[in-house]
């Protein structure tokens, strides 16, 4: 599987789109 | 000091947000020198997870995989199960991205037992969902179909259609 297959695994992408609205806040 | 803690927190966080992740680099590593300071183990945890979090979408999975590790031990010491499954989640997504499925399993591994523990049942879908496709790609296709009935099971008892 190429870097880009890897980035296409739906699982992994339903996480970065959650993870780009998601903060550790103080 | 503790203020100034706090304001470059706030700041790594407004720019990751805008998606400055270079910036936002640089502020959660001057929160995380003060946290380390105060021996504030808490905020230490915190700014290991948004440095994680930055470095993935800077594209540099291997520097995200430590900042989550560093977050992973925190979590145990801290004895706080919630955020040690968010850091196992975080680090088998992060081991997918880097084609080690591996580790990625080890870690969804180790999600799924937390999430079972703590009764999370949405956690656990999404922990069998990766655990589906990290023993597709290494060609385990009986551990693959077990995982994908497990993910089906839940997303019916969840109510999730998609």
């Amino acid at each position: 599987m190429s870097r880009v297959k890897a980035l296409q695994v739906d699982s992994v992408q339903r996480w970065m789109e959650d993870l780009r609205h998601m903060t550790e806040v103080e | 000091r503790a203020a100034q803690g706090r304001t470059y927190g706030n700041l790594g966080n407004t720019h990751y947000l805008l998606g400055n992740f270079r910036c936002a680099v640089a502020s959660h590593e001057q929160r995380l020198l003060i946290a380390k300071e105060f021996g504030d183990r808490s905020a230490e945890r915190r700014a290991y997870c948004n440095l994680g979090n930055a470095y993935i979408f800077l594209g540099e999975f291997e520097v995200a995989s430590e900042h989550y590790k560093r977050t992973l031990q925190l979590a145990r010491q801290l004895k706080d199960r919630a955020v040690e499954a968010q850091a196992c989640y975080s680090l088998g997504n992060t081991y997918t991205l880097l084609q080690d499925y591996e580790r990625a399993i080890d870690y969804h591994l180790k999600h799924l037992i937390i999430a079972q523990d703590l009764n999370d049942r949405i956690g656990e879908g999404r922990a069998c969902w990766s655990l589906g496709n990290a023993h597709t790609a290494l060609g385990n296709h009986d551990q693959a179909m077990h995982f994908a009935e497990k993910h089906l099971e839940i997303s019916k008892e969840t109510g999730d259609r998609s």
